[in-house]
């Protein structure tokens, strides 16, 4: 089943970064997100372009799927239309940008073929 | 007011790969 949207998407969540800045999660910036991984012990930030985006088996529902990191692993994800995802260099997008602004008034551009978003790895399981 | 870590953000943990 998709992934429900979580509350700290609503316009005037406090977002905690790495170094114990607190900021709106509608002033994120990418560097807000480098900077954090840079400095964490256990994530590692990491670019995953979207390579398919096709309808759910759910109602609002989109399969997206990403192509992760230099060795291009793929991961699919299955979320609600509204569901947003960081843009690098551009912020905030999802596949209806009109809902999750309905819904949570945070702005969002719309999510597309070829863009690369912010995701996360460990940095080493070793 | 409850704060959330900006990791929460990002929606997946995409797999581990080597360095």
């Amino acid at each position: 089943s998709p992934v429900a949207l979580p509350p700290f998407f609503m316009r005037g969540s406090i977002i905690q970064l790495a170094d114990g800045e607190l900021k709106r999660v509608e002033d994120l910036k990418t560097e807000d997100f480098i900077q954090s991984a840079e400095i964490s012990s256990e994530l590692k930030i990491d670019s995953s372009t979207v390579e398919r985006i096709d309808t759910g088996q759910s109602p609002n529902a989109v399969l997206i799927q990403f192509s992760v990191g230099e060795l291009k692993a793929q991961v699919c994800v299955e979320v609600l239309v509204e569901y947003p995802f960081f843009v690098f260099g551009q912020g905030w997008s999802s596949c209806c940008p009109d809902r999750t602004t309905q819904l949570f008034e945070l702005s969002c551009a719309k999510l597309c073929v070829g863009d690369v978003c912010v995701s996360l790895t460990l940095r080493s399981l070793r | 007011v409850p704060v959330f870590p900006w990791h929460s953000l990002v929606p997946f943990l995409a797999p581990t790969q080597s360095d």
